[in-house]
């Protein structure tokens, strides 16, 4: 069990410092098991330094940083052993433009072998997705669901084509 | 293995059947504020076996059946169906389609049920058991849980490491 | 100092009562002191349900109407105290765009009194601001300070004329 | 009383000097993740005598000042002035334009300043007592906090009414 918590460690380490540089340009990342201890019950350290930056607590980090930082993590260890599919509700909400575009381009990437769904109110997400499910209250208290397709040029949502028969 | 509809009724605030089909990539489910789509990731959860009623948001696990609104009376039951296509033969059962599904009544009542066949929870809990997806999995990430990677103390991040390992 | 807490509190009540039925149309919330302790010690219950729904925990109410029902207790507790300026940093994260715009008229209603510094990612949010100041990091990992307008139709952040001489 | 200006160097991401000036209005503060707008509220929380570095997110005080990165050496002192108008003579001080500033040596040791004159820590927290701006006020918000007001213990709501009580 040891050595195969160890070696899940050594993968998830080199992938979460390859998604990190992916998010942060010029950052890097890694993972530190603190020494002295049992592996199997020793802590786990986190060392992120965004592009440009220096070195210091992760307490500094922007509220962004820290966002795209454990989500570097969580794509890392998906990495390692993909689940067949994946619901994110809001975890772009912190992220700026930019970074949103990151963010959807990894799921671009990692769609290929799991299934996505995004609960989002970001328009960056919901142009990455494939099929958009509108939720809505018409009746109160009541929800409804309705096929819906992101207007490019207007950057709004109307019902599907298939809705409106 | 992948998520192709999803069926709710009386399950928090659908009062009302909705059903919704997903494709392979990326879906992305969108609305106003309290409009019912953290609800719909509450099901999945549900349907999947979750037990923490905190983990979706309830007190107690009663509080899921739709309660009324100024236009709907309450119901006496929830229902949430769950479709999956079992095409790489991920879950170790012999369909190729398999449908969950899970019950609660007011009398407190469970009925969980495998392609339409009454079964226990532990049943649908095994179904799921090494694929990485389920309760106590990170298949289902909502911010909070985002913001708890880094902050968090370090047993929730070896949490993580351990169910890749 | 007891006399003067309760006026205080009912005073914050009935604005809370009004700031919720603003944000959330047809809804109802009130405070509560609790009973039987002294009103110095006693704890302060929220009761909100937003409009057409049912009275229900406060934890089943989403990510949204949660931050909403907060930001109106704050509102309601600065009416009785209005502060001369008032600092907010990303707290429309949550909101969709018609809660965001609610928020913002609000803002421009205390604005008489009030100065606000809103530090948000919301295009919304940054329409209302009568002057908008763009923090960036060209150098790295150091920030810089520029004043920029909002374009309305091409809704994306530019320079100032000022800046530009 | 409003802020007419804030002067930064030294302090956090802020290695070269910044200035803003505020009008009475609403002003925006935009960019992107990690640039510096929650640093620029840090350092307004700052200069008015906060003195808990975890509500500033440092693990000392110390690490308020700029530490280094790529393009500029670490400073040895973090300086922060702002320029209150005393107009409605809320501040319990002569002067109508009151400048407070702060500075922090690597040293350790501390300066604090009304109008250019040396003072004590003290008698930047007194001329703010009963202005309902200041440490362990409401008048800077994050995120968090209005997330803590709903979840958080019930103390934590106690405290803002008491505040404002
Ligand atoms: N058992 C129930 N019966 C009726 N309504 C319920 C029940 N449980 C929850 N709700 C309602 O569902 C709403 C919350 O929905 P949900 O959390 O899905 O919103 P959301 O779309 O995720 O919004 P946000 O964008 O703010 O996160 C609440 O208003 C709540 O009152
Ligand atoms: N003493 C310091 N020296 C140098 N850089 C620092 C120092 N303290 C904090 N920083 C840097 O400031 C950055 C955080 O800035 P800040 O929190 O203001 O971002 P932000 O604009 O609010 O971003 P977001 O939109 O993600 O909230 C971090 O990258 C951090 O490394
Ligand atoms: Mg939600
Ligand atoms: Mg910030």
């Amino acid at each position: 069990a040891r050595k195969q918590f160890l070696e899940t460690f050594e993968s998830v380490q080199q992938n979460f410092s390859k998604v990190f540089k992916s998010f942060f340009e010029g950052g890097r990342a890694s993972l530190i098991l603190r020494e002295g201890i049992d592996p199997l019950e020793a802590d786990i350290d986190i060392y992120a330094t965004p592009g440009g930056k220096r070195l210091s607590a992760l307490t500094l980090l922007s509220g962004g940083e820290k966002s795209l930082t454990a989500i570097s993590l969580l794509f890392a260890i998906y990495l390692v052993k993909p689940s067949p599919f994946c619901i994110f509700d809001e975890v772009d909400a912190p992220l700026d433009d930019q970074n949103v575009r990151r963010y959807t381009a990894a799921l671009e990437d990692y769609a290929q072998e799991t299934q996505f769904i995004l609960v989002t109110h970001n328009k960056l997400s919901m142009r990455a997705a494939q099929q958009l499910y509108g939720v809505t209250m018409q009746e109160e208290g009541v929800s409804k669901v309705v096929s819906v397709q992101f207007e490019k040029e207007e950057e709004k949502l109307v019902p599907s084509q298939a809705e409106q028969q | 293995m992948y998520l192709s509809e999803l069926n709710i009724i009386g399950f928090k605030s659908f009062a009302r059947k909705i059903q919704l089909r997903f494709n392979k990539g990326i879906t992305g489910v969108v609305g106003p504020n309290g409009c019912g789509k953290s609800n719909i990731v509450d099901a999945i959860r549900w349907v999947m076996g979750e037990q923490r009623s905190g983990v979706l948001r309830s007190e107690r696990m009663e509080n899921v059946i739709f309660n009324g609104s100024e236009s709907a009376k309450p119901v006496g039951m929830a229902e949430v169906s769950l479709t999956i296509q079992n095409n790489k033969n991920i879950l170790p059962i012999e369909y190729t389609e398999v449908v969950i599904t899970r019950r609660l009544f007011r009398s407190g009542e469970s009925q969980y049920l495998i392609n339409g066949n009454l079964c226990r929870l532990k049943d649908i809990l095994d179904l799921f058991m090494d694929t990485g997806v389920g309760p106590g999995t990170y298949s289902v990430i909502e911010l909070q849980q985002v913001e708890k990677i880094l902050n968090g103390k370090a047993d929730e991040r070896r949490a993580i490491f351990e169910e890749a390992a």
